[in-house]
């Protein structure tokens, strides 16, 4: 299963991840 | 017919004759993939080889619904305790699951498989991020994420599907006139992003079969509409995911969308092969996989109501729903 998340939010956000990586739920995805 | 021809008739069996087709095909295929990986290693860039109409016809045409429905039920006979050890011990090893993150340890305590995939965590195992705004709603591998340019989301690397067709038309909100003309297509775009200097964001989160599978508030915000699409359940697996454009789109999906303090905020639980049910614990009314449904068919649900003006406010890593089994 897949969880999509589409969101605006201002131009300079930006995500801290990398394509393939593992993540865990509460993890940072991104800062502004 | 004489009997010479008759007699060849006779020996062209259709199960060799299948496989001898098959196989070339296969090995057509798996030539071309060894191909490209040659041309990958030495830097050059290979797109994606996407499964043509046929391909994806014939896939949807495999009955995933009924299979995942069977496999729910399959899944929901508890068995007997002594069985239970070997059986979750079989699925934890296939699937590399860390029990010792579990609320209950004790493989003894889950009746089915059902129960045990929809098994909780320790809450302390997850702390989540303070001081970010965005956090990752589950447990899973980031297959994609980055701007939305053109209407056209990556799902991964080089293969995209529609925004507005993921998403359906762009009527939750009132406070967009509904008989739009056939604008171009950045307009949808431009409608999701309510403040100006604003971009639109994704992010794909891919739950492999042994990940903990309830999912959370990725941020606070306020859900206002709740859009289901009944759909295939083709796996959403990285490879299918490289395969397969407009994977997300035919498959079975129910999007949450609200407001956060930026603007626009969605959240869309994309069903697959063996996971086929979706839950979200404030929706009560939600029913997924459901025997009969009209292709291209959506309902739509509004969480603000009369007397709920606000819709429902989600804080962030509050538990919002999960997947099952079936």
């Amino acid at each position: 299963s897949t969880i999509v998340l589409l969101f605006e939010a201002p131009r300079d956000f930006t995500f801290n991840l990398k394509a393939g990586q593992k993540i865990h739920f509460g993890e940072p995805l991104g800062t502004i | 017919f004489n009997a010479k021809s008759l007699g060849l008739q006779a020996r062209i069996r259709p199960l060799p004759l299948f496989i001898i087709t098959g196989g070339g095909y296969v090995g057509y295929d798996q030539y071309g993939r060894y191909r490209d990986r040659e041309l990958e290693r030495r830097g050059i860039e290979v797109p994606p080889r996407i499964a043509n109409e046929a391909q994806v016809a014939l896939y949807k045409s495999i009955p995933t619904r009924l299979l995942s429905r069977a496999w729910g039920r399959l899944n929901q006979v508890d068995l007997p305790t002594w069985l239970r050890k070997p059986i979750f011990s079989l699925y934890i090893w296939t699937f590399g699951v860390n029990m010792k993150e579990a609320a209950v340890e004790d493989l003894h305590h889950y009746r089915n498989l059902g129960e045990f995939f929809r098994r909780k965590l320790k809450p302390q195992v997850r702390p989540v991020c303070d001081s970010h705004c965005v956090t990752s709603p589950a447990d899973g591998k980031i297959l994609h994420f980055g701007r939305v340019r053109n209407c056209e989301v990556e799902q991964v690397k080089g293969v995209t599907y529609s925004l507005e067709t993921f998403l359906g038309p762009h009527t939750w909100t009132d406070s967009v006139p509904i008989n739009r003309n056939d604008e171009d297509k950045s307009s949808f775009q431009d409608m999701l992003v309510s403040k100006p200097g604003n971009e639109l964001f994704h992010c794909v989160v891919y739950l492999a079969p042994g990940d903990y599978h309830c999912f959370h508030s990725p941020t606070d915000w306020r859900v206002a509409h709740r859009r289901h699409f009944p759909g295939s359940l083709m796996s959403v697996n990285p490879g299918v995911a490289r395969w397969i454009k407009e994977l997300f789109c035919h498959n079975e999906r129910v999007v949450l969308s609200g407001e956060w303090k930026h603007g626009f905020f969605s959240l869309t639980a994309v069903g697959a092969t063996n996971v086929g049910s979706i839950r979200i614990y404030f929706d009560k009314e939600l029913r997924t996989n459901s025997p009969r449904y009209s292709k291209g068919s959506y309902n739509d649900f509004s969480y603000v109501s009369n007397n709920n003006q606000e819709g429902i406010f989600m804080r962030k890593g509050e538990h919002l729903g999960e997947f099952n089994l079936g």
